[in-house]
């Protein structure tokens, strides 16, 4: 899956790719104060494509806000919500809105999933529908935070550390590997990286294109740029 | 374009001169800011991916500011800075197969007019018996002044001349002027803004889409045509009415699991289509290919209406299934040929071919693209060519067009469409009637230099083979050419002289419009064969090939792969004058705008400001 940063207030971005084992649990979100969580499951294409690449991405998303008690758990398959000892399901088939004291729903038929948590959080999830016969890929989410601004300056994550802001400078332009597309260095956290102009997809308004925003690209695995490394946010369960 | 009804588009023009083939365009377009406040005001024009831009400027409020081409790392340091923070946007991106558009944007003062003018140049390529002059409009709303003007010249004598548009209604259609003499076309267009408009009070227009004009030349017979013009002559050669040589080709299909669904079923249409058209003197065999390599039978077969048959019913049951292995599948083709050569299998005068058609990369056998193309080329040693077939946008372009020229062929990217069969077709049809191979084009070396390339593999009916070069003697009366190839049943061999043309004499009532057409054409054909020779050659040759482009394309001002032509826009109200950038794309760069995926790398083909608004920040996870 592609993480990406963007950071309007200086028209620019971020964006680094993170790969691993399919069945891999990553941390997305994690405020302790709050008590929010969002890990998420990558799986593989069905099989190897013609190009060798292994292909990962986020297929469920386990979600958890202790303080409200809700509980969701987002899967390509099915939507359902746990609060108050009872189960809510939904599915991507169909449009629903979901109204509670804590949290709201909106499920747009085959295509998004709006998650408003009360006072702290409020995320979308996109669906993307593959064709069921392809032969290589299959249907996979993604997770876009639209307003991160209550959560706690402790939080963290692979996406959670960045809710705050983050510095960085970028110079030292220069050609890269290919002509048209220049590396060039960047210092963040203390460290001296070399990134790569590039640009991925922003699929919030067009689904099955995506927009493309233009990123300054860091490369293995967002090395540097993340703390620590991806490992470090791998975990054994959902929730 | 603008804030609609706070801007008027005062004229549209396309200016199209021809002269022998080569086609030089201007576009003007003059609009004026009604509004009291400055405006952005957009131009955005399509031209073909084949041509070159040679020239841009901007009119606003008296002051011209024309674009200057440059060496493109040279261009890269103006925007530097632009990159830096962040910012980005293409002025040249790929607009459908044939095209691509250059977009500008400028602040215009308020009640001020500006007026934009883009000059492109092109060689009309002749493929299947036509030349094709494209022009796409699409201008928002009417236009007090539209016009489409084209002057077509050719000292040969036109044969046919058609002209039509995806938009020309009933009403339209009869504000073609068409006036067409021995040797001059002159066609035009111009609507009324009234007759532009989609219904009497409307403010949509019905022009949008392609201006297309179809042509040919009187063949002009043994020799061709020699045009000798201010001290550069030009020679275009497709003799008429040669009988076609016989030909032995094999097909080697991919039938990998990447190919499953439709791609699969329009090769599978497309073959029994192909297979249909075989000239029953011609052999033919069928290799199809995932990661193993099957072929239908182990020797070419005559092309006699029970094998044909036979192969149609074989390739009813092409499945897709498993991996890629191309470097096996091409192999095995070529052994299969040499043996059948060998065993005197194959007419003598006939040439072999392999068609390959894939849509992935090579995962299974081999797999380095660069040891297949030494494997291919050291089989092939030059006796057979090779055509490839790129179907889709996951294919490596640039490897399968290395290998082709590498085998005398060349390579062709097969969209993913619903005429995806309509083009295997097309492209089966341009290469599949040889009239000559190892075709010569000699002239006296101590007459001519920095010649084109002057041989060439085949020469394939319905298109046309030219060559250009610089006459040492600016003075010579006659240039000795001779013309040599391998037909069906002889040699090909012919000789004579030609001398240079007198113009005014041709056309004596135009004035000198002709100018240095013909060592700008020869310009253009050096540095496309140039470019080409920067990526299929020795290291050496392609560091020189490289060097020399580049210097021809700052000569004479075209923007190349190499170049990237720089326009400085007036300073913004900020004080900011970010300078614009047009690149030319290579076929990669548009194969992978289109194939979109997510995290591959920007071209910076212009870095301006793009974002006028401010968002609150996204942090975000998706799939590739």
């Amino acid at each position: 899956p592609h993480f990406m940063i963007e950071l309007p207030d200086r028209g620019d971005a971020l964006c680094f790719n993170i790969n691993d084992k399919p069945g891999t649990i990553f941390t997305l979100v994690r405020d302790p104060e709050s008590g929010i969580l969002v890990n998420g499951q990558i799986i593989g294409d069905k099989k190897i494509p013609p190009d060798g690449k292994i292909n990962t991405y986020f297929w469920r998303f386990g979600i958890i806000h202790q303080t409200l008690g809700v509980r969701l758990e987002v899967s390509t398959r099915e939507i359902s919500v746990f609060q108050d000892g009872k189960r809510v399901k939904l599915l991507w088939s169909d449009t629903a809105s979901l109204k509670g004291p804590n949290v709201d729903l909106l499920v747009t038929k085959d295509r998004s999933l709006t998650v408003t948590l009360k006072d702290s959080v409020k995320f979308v999830i996109l669906l993307h529908k593959v064709w069921e016969k392809h032969p290589y890929h299959r249907d996979y989410l993604g997770f876009y935070t639209l307003d991160s601004h209550l959560l706690s300056p402790s939080v963290h994550g692979l996406l959670g550390q960045f809710y705050h802001g983050i510095e960085y400078e970028v110079t030292d332009l220069r050609p890269g590997e290919v002509p048209e597309k220049p590396d060039a260095t960047m210092y963040v956290k203390g460290q001296e990286l070399n990134v790569t102009r590039g640009w991925q997809r922003d699929f919030r308004r067009d689904v099955k294109n995506g927009e493309n925003v233009p990123c300054w690209f860091i490369h293995s695995n967002g090395t540097g740029l993340i703390d620590g490394d991806e490992t470090d946010y791998i975990v054994s369960g959902l929730f | 374009s603008a804030n609609e009804g706070k801007v008027e588009v005062h004229s549209v023009t396309v200016d199209c001169k021809v002269t022998s083939r080569f086609a030089h365009t201007v576009m003007t377009s003059r609009a004026l800011n009604k509004a009291n406040s400055s405006q952005e005001i957009f131009f955005e024009v399509e031209l073909p991916k084949t041509a070159f831009i040679t020239n841009f400027s901007m009119e606003i409020e008296g002051q011209v500011y024309v674009g200057e081409v440059k060496e493109k790392e040279k261009a890269k340091k103006q925007y530097e800075k632009a990159v830096s923070s962040g910012q980005t946007a293409g002025l040249v991106k790929v607009s459908g197969r044939k095209m691509e558009k250059f977009s500008v944007s400028v602040n215009v003062a308020a009640k001020s007019n500006v007026t934009f003018v883009l000059t492109y140049e092109e060689l009309l390529q002749r493929k299947l018996g036509q030349y094709e002059i494209l022009t796409r409009v699409k201008p928002k709303t009417p236009v007090n002044e539209f016009q489409i003007v084209a002057d077509i010249y050719e000292p040969q004598g036109i044969a046919f001349i058609d002209v039509h548009a995806t938009f020309l209604s009933n009403d339209l259609l009869p504000l073609v002027e068409k006036t067409v003499t021995e040797k001059k076309a002159h066609i035009s267009f111009s609507p009324t803004m009234e007759q532009q408009r989609t219904c009497p009070s409307c403010d949509g227009t019905l022009i949008d889409g392609d201006f297309i004009i179809k042509y040919d030349v009187n063949r002009a017979k043994n020799l061709g045509d020699i045009q000798i013009v201010n001290g550069y002559f030009v020679h275009f050669f497709a003799p008429p009415d040669l009988p076609r040589v016989p030909k032995n080709v094999v097909f080697v299909i991919d039938r990998s699991g990447s190919m499953s669904g439709k791609k699969i079923a329009q090769t599978r249409e497309a073959l029994l289509e192909i297979l249909k058209d075989l000239h029953e003197e011609d052999f033919f065999a069928l290799i199809e290919f995932d990661h193993m390599v099957s072929p239908w039978r182990q020797s070419l077969s005559k092309a006699t209406k029970d094998n044909v048959a036979e192969a149609m019913k074989h390739v009813h049951k092409l499945r897709d299934m498993g991996a890629t292995n191309i470097n096996d599948a091409v192999l095995r083709a070529v052994s299969m040929l040499v043996k059948d050569r060998q065993a005197k299998r194959l007419p003598d005068r006939s040439v072999d071919m392999i068609i390959l058609l894939t849509d992935g990369m090579p995962n299974s056998g081999e797999s380095n693209l660069g040891k297949i193309q030494e494997n291919v080329q050291s089989a092939i040693g030059g006796n057979m060519s090779l055509f490839c077939l790129g179907f889709g946008n996951d294919v490596d372009y640039s490897f399968l067009d290395v290998m082709s020229k590498q085998n005398k062929g060349l390579a062709r990217r097969i969209y993913e469409a619903s005429d995806a069969t309509m083009q295997l077709q097309g492209f089966y049809e341009e290469v599949s009637s040889p009239l000559l191979s190892e075709v010569d084009l000699r002239y006296p070396d101590n007459a001519v230099e920095f010649l084109t390339t002057n041989h060439f593999s085949q020469l394939f009916n319905g298109s046309e083979i030219v060559v250009a070069g610089r006459l040492t003697d600016n003075d010579l009366d006659n240039l000795l050419v001779e013309v040599f190839g391998q037909g069906f049943e002889d040699d090909f061999k012919v000789q004579g002289q030609a001398s240079a043309s007198n113009w005014d004499v041709i056309y004596p009532d135009e004035e000198y419009i002709f100018g240095d057409f013909t060592e700008r054409l020869w310009a253009y054909l050096t540095i496309q064969q140039l470019l080409e020779k920067s990526k299929s050659g020795s290291p050496d040759e392609k560091v020189n090939a490289t060097a020399k482009a580049l210097e021809m394309s700052l000569q004479y001002s075209f923007v190349t792969p190499l170049t990237s032509m720089v326009v400085t826009k007036p300073e913004t109200e900020d004080g900011t004058d970010s300078p614009l950038i047009a690149d030319k794309l290579t076929e990669e760069q548009r194969q992978q705008a289109e194939r979109g995926q997510a995290h591959q790398l920007a071209s910076p083909a212009l870095y301006t400001r793009t974002h006028a608004y401010q968002s609150p920040p996204t942090y975000f996870v998706d799939g590739d």
